[in-house]
């Protein structure tokens, strides 16, 4: 079982749009995927057309001894289970840091799905922040995939996570973080800037930056008001194609060559 | 001396491109404008052009007992003071909430330049989140702006600080906190979701939300990395027109009928 953090601590650039359409075309591939919504906004929640619900957030494991299994949910897509996100995880800022060792908490928490070997896959969506939950989430994570927007802030915000992930690994949080990927999001193929984005960010970072781009479409805002992933939703459209090919790279990076 | 906060949890909604824009728009006009850059991401502070510096950021205010008079720089532009931020503002998460009483600790720091008459309008850029920095800033704050994108996920952001603004108010943390107004960022045209999630909003908020609404240009994209706002980078386009456009209904609000 792989656990994989998409992170990035930059607002709105297509985190939560990435592990939910990452997740599906895992599931649509047969893979076992469970899409964990780290984000008391619950976004991933809403965006699979779930509801929120008192103590069904990680907040009860987190802080309340719940038992990570009961709070697991299935979702419409088969092979795709979810544990929601609620407001009440927003708790877990405080109360974490104030129990002390809160880095490790979210790593023992998810222990047991490891040992059951029910997920193939864990897909955690990671609030805008290097708060609490974020930083848990890169404690807690074989991997890390950082979505990126082709836009100036965007390159600010990636070298800022890559400097977390460095302090994860040596203060011994997570010394076998690494960072698997960045995928550039929202590409709007008509402005230079994201044109010059993409290739800062190739030239800096090589081949850790994904081949797949994600391009900016309409359909791919719309979905979520739907309840559904973009492969179901428009299965045809750009939007779905670059997911899928997203989803078929981070496949072919995980086997050995 | 109006305190003016630009908030929404909700992450890339054009918080930091609506502070920079309408502070520069209102400064450009003759107003004695401050900026307080309140996000330890700091992009207000880039997109100015001006360097991060320890120390000198609202932090040494906040927890070391600074004069908040010696953290103002000028910048390129005339009328327009800032407070820049840095990453050691991420330090207040922790330290004002372990301080107890840190919702009204920005307000007490504030309050000298209240006092002073130097400035008549502090916009405050806020970070995407529910924490201490943004919660503090509507504790401060005479007024609130919620930049909100024209998407699914938007809406329900929406509601959510709606809320809070509600409770901020009825904790008498800061009883007289109005929200100002509501305004519809990166709106495209051609995306139908947009103009049913603006004729949702304005149905449902009527005056609240701005006449104005600021379309997405890859202009607004491009001028934060030369440091600069949209009205000296491109002052004939298309965003610079709406964001004079929202400075000046911003203005006519503030004057009795
Ligand atoms: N490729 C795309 N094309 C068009 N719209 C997109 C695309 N990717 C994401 N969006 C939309 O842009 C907005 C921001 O995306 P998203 O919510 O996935 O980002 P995020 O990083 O999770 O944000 P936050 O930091 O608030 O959690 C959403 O309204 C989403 O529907
Ligand atoms: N109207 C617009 N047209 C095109 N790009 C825009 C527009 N408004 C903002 N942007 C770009 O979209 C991105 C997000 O905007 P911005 O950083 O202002 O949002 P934010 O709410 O401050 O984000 P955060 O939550 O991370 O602080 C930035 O790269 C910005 O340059
Ligand atoms: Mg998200
Ligand atoms: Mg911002």
């Amino acid at each position: 079982m792989r656990i994989v953090a998409i992170a990035n601590q930059k607002g709105g650039v297509g985190k939560t749009t990435s592990a939910i359409n990452l997740s599906a075309c895992l599931a649509d591939r047969g893979i076992r995927t469970l899409l964990l919504d780290l984000d008391p906004q619950a976004n991933a929640t809403s965006g699979l057309g779930l509801m929120q619900e008192d103590r069904g957030s990680l907040y009860a494991a987190l802080v309340e001894g719940e038992d990570v299994h009961n709070l697991i949910r299935s979702t419409h897509l088969s092979n795709l289970s979810i544990i929601r996100s609620h407001q009440e995880l927003a708790g877990c800022e405080i109360e974490l840091a104030q129990a002390g060792n809160h880095l490790a908490r979210l790593r023992e928490v998810l222990q047991p799905l490891r040992s059951l070997s029910v997920f193939d896959y864990v897909v955690m969506d990671c609030p805008p922040s290097l708060g609490v939950l974020m930083t848990s989430a890169l404690a807690a994570a074989d991997e890390l995939v950082v979505p990126m927007q082709c836009e100036y802030f965007g390159l600010e915000g990636l070298s800022k996570i890559v400097h977390i992930v460095q302090q994860i690994r040596e203060c011994g949080a997570n010394p076998d973080l690494t960072l698997e990927g960045i995928v550039m999001t929202m590409f709007d193929s008509r402005a230079n800037l994201g044109h010059q984005v993409v290739n800062d960010v190739r030239g800096y970072f090589g081949e850790v930056v994904y081949e797949t781009v994600i391009p900016r479409t309409v359909r791919l805002g719309e979905a979520p008001s739907f309840g559904k992933s973009i492969i179901e939703y428009d299965p045809t459209g750009k939007g779905a194609q670059a997911y899928r090919a997203l989803a078929d790279e981070f496949l072919r990076r995980r086997q050995p060559a």
